[in-house]
């Protein structure tokens, strides 16, 4: 069964499955080590004890490298596989992760799960437009007002829900290994429990990329001590797992994404939608405005009214509302000598043939008013009676009327017998 | 009764060439 329709084959709200769609995309990343090798050491403390265990880098070493494929592969607990900067970015000088989803996603969270101590400072970016333009989701910072102008732990009001804010939680140096950083993106947003209704949200949490980025190491301060070579071997930003979760941005009009001709991920648009977010009703369904599908109304777009005789048709604000917001598609190009906004009557110079339904090809037939009986060419669109000269009579005006007799003036075909 | 339609032959067009139609 089409979760789109319920058992009846009425149209409800559907949304395609949550999932992880950082899952096996390419990450683009701005460093990472091995290239050439380089030996990089793990920091690791036992009591008031910190040992450095040093290994390579080496980009050329499948047993030695750590691409940024890490990040999304498969994340095996048992076998976990990090993607790793080279040693000592350090601020001013940024790492960043650029992830494409490919389309519009509703994003849920973000989530990083770290090889190397948590950051100190970083930002979650977001871009709506393919990575034209980009907009803050969240800050992480011991120090938010230092690295990024905002208060820690601001408080997000309705006023403003389409905020970043900056967090000083999860970014503690501790653990040295296996610590997470997840972002969620509705959680603290008084609108959260409306979503339905909050376009301010759904605009929040769409997104078509991801960057994150890594502005300031967490260290112990002993970069620039005597051993300080070993030390800066010891700081770089190490991550098993990127993980963006959500759903494939529909509007609620498809249970889920397939790729289409180019390749290119789109919705499998239901409710007579189209568009890669099915964010626009298909064409010849303009008889009502689109709208997002919610649990409570499927909005499905509906087709215009043309009983067959047109192909095109558009939306009319005014005329829908007039109508109490139920019918607004006026039809375009009425053919088979139809004419009104839903092809419904015959145009000028033909009349309706009653025998036949208004969507039958010949509904209208034409007046075929007579040149000389006829006063004009247009005839009642219900009876098809032409208008007659005087003495003149019949539906096309081709005979005289009874007590006349035809002349020879084309302007007065009939005079009476005297 | 049924009167017979108008015959296009008998008009006299002379005054009225712009109005005859291709036909009479």
């Amino acid at each position: 069964p089409d979760p789109c329709y319920d058992e009846n084959g009425n149209p409800r709200r559907c949304i395609p499955d949550f999932v992880n769609s950082a899952f096996g995309k390419d990450v683009r990343v701005s460093s990472t080590c091995g290239s050439p090798a380089a030996r990089y050491c793990v920091v690791s403390e036992k009591g008031d004890d910190r040992s450095r265990d040093c290994h390579t880098c080496d980009a050329g070493d499948p047993k030695k490298y750590h691409p940024s494929a890490y990040l999304t592969d498969l994340n095996n607990p048992h076998n976990l596989t990090c993607w790793q900067s080279e040693n000592y970015a350090q601020y001013p000088q940024n790492v960043t992760l650029t992830l494409s989803l490919g389309k519009k996603f509703e994003v849920t969270y973000v989530s990083l799960q770290f090889c190397s101590p948590r950051p100190e400072s970083m930002a979650i970016y977001k871009s709506m437009d393919y990575g034209k333009s980009w907009v803050p989701f969240q800050y992480y910072s011991t120090q938010c007002k230092k690295m990024y102008n905002r208060q820690n732990k601001a408080v997000i009001t309705k006023q403003n829900e389409q905020e970043a804010i900056c967090t000083d939680s999860h970014t503690d140096m501790h653990p040295l290994t296996g610590g997470l950083i997840a972002f969620s993106t509705l959680d603290g947003r008084p609108s959260a429990h409306d979503f339905d209704n909050s376009p301010v949200l759904q605009d929040w949490v769409t997104a078509t990329d991801i960057k994150v980025i890594f502005s300031r190491l967490h260290t112990f301060g002993d970069e620039n001590e005597d051993d300080s070579e070993l030390a800066r071997d010891s700081y770089y930003y190490a991550v098993s797992d990127l993980q963006v979760g959500g759903r494939c941005k529909c509007n609620g009009h498809a249970s889920k994404c397939v790729k289409d001709r180019e390749g290119q991920l789109v919705c499998e648009c239901k409710h007579n939608t189209a568009g890669p977010e099915c964010d626009r009703c298909k064409p010849f369904h303009y008889d009502r405005p689109w709208q997002r599908a919610t649990a409570r109304e499927a909005n499905e777009c509906v087709a215009c009214h043309c009983n067959l005789h047109a192909r095109r048709c558009r939306f009319n604000m005014e005329l829908y509302k007039l109508s109490g917001r139920r019918s607004g598609g006026v039809c375009l190009n009425c053919r088979h000598n139809t004419a009104g906004r839903h092809c419904h009557y015959c145009k000028e110079g033909f009349y309706r043939d009653m025998s036949k339904s208004i969507s039958h090809r010949r509904a209208c037939k034409a007046c075929d008013c007579h040149p000389v009986g006829a006063a004009g060419k247009t005839c009642n669109q219900t009876t098809g009676q032409c208008p007659c000269k005087d003495g003149v009579a019949g539906i096309t005006c081709n005979r005289c009327a009874k007590g006349y007799q035809q002349s020879r003036s084309p302007i007065a075909p009939c005079i009476k017998i005297p | 009764e049924v009167m017979p339609t108008l015959d296009m032959a008998l008009f006299d067009w002379t005054d009225y060439e712009d109005m005859k139609p291709a036909d009479a």
